[in-house]
């Protein structure tokens, strides 16, 4: 049912 | 030393049990603009920006700037206990293990004090970039809230499409396919009624409902809930806390195999 993308991979760490 | 006094008690309440179901622990900051949170749910799937900004405290101290890590089932069951039309007050000495909740009754005649353990959280700060989004959806907070519970009841995904035409929710599970289409529709009595569309380009993801779903709980905090939707971005799901801030749901989309 499609694969689940993380947040992490769209937002750097600060 | 820090000493936040929140005359509205119950925004409080409201944001704790609208964000500890997705959140185990969370390191509450801090500093002269406003008290915030950012946290990751456990599956690094969605993520939670919260921002009660100062002005909207009756009365607000922060010394230093300081990050107070919570469990926020405990922080919840404590605040719990406050009445929905106390006050709450919450204090803190620099460098101290323990963070306090106060809640006094509107007429003063019961004053309780919760003291709280905190805990070192070892979180991951992201940054969040500044973006244009294709599609941000406006409407009734009470509707997104009974399209997302209705919705999973057929499927666990949810694809939300925008284009001119309005906002279309769709479903499909073993029992069948469900599709709802929001059209834009701002001639209503009421502003919190409308559905307003705001589109420089059709956008289409999918989502898990799951998530959609916990997000809701928000619902009791604002009358609309804002969905801005970029084709290369996670969804934000934004409720805004009146006269002090947000609390923001995001969460990355799923993809086709």
């Amino acid at each position: 049912k499609g694969v689940q993308l993380n947040i992490t991979e769209f937002f750097r760490s600060a | 030393m820090l000493e936040l006094r929140l005359v509205q008690g119950s925004l409080l309440k409201k944001v704790l049990e609208s964000i500890k179901d997705l959140v185990n622990d969370a390191n509450f900051d801090c500093s002269s603009s406003g008290f915030s949170l950012q946290a990751m749910d456990s599956s690094h799937v969605a993520l939670v920006a919260l921002l009660l900004r100062s002005e909207g405290f009756e009365h607000y101290r922060c010394d230093r700037n300081m990050s107070m890590g919570m469990n926020l089932g405990n922080m919840s069951k404590m605040l719990r206990c406050a009445g929905n039309d106390d006050i709450i007050t919450i204090k803190a000495d620099d460098g101290s293990d323990t963070v306090t909740f106060m809640f006094e009754s509107p007429t003063q005649d019961k004053i309780s004090d919760f003291e709280m353990k905190l805990m070192d959280i070892d979180s991951e700060h992201l940054g969040i970039p500044e973006a244009e989004y294709q599609s941000i959806v406006t409407m009734p907070s009470a509707e997104f809230a009974r399209i997302c519970k209705d919705l999973s009841g057929i499927g666990d995904t949810v694809v939300i499409s925008v284009t001119k035409e309005g906002v279309k929710f769709s479903t499909r599970g073993d029992i069948g396919t469900a599709n709802i289409v929001c059209r834009q529709n701002t001639t209503v009595d009421k502003p919190e009624e409308a559905t307003v569309i705001n589109m420089s380009e059709p956008v289409s993801l999918t989502f898990a409902l799951r998530y959609m779903n916990s997000f809701t709980k928000a619902t009791t905090l604002s009358n609309t809930v804002t969905i801005s939707l970029s084709s290369e971005l996670p969804v934000v799901v934004e409720y805004k806390i009146a006269e002090m801030g947000y609390i923001r749901f995001y969460l990355a989309p799923k993809i086709e195999e």
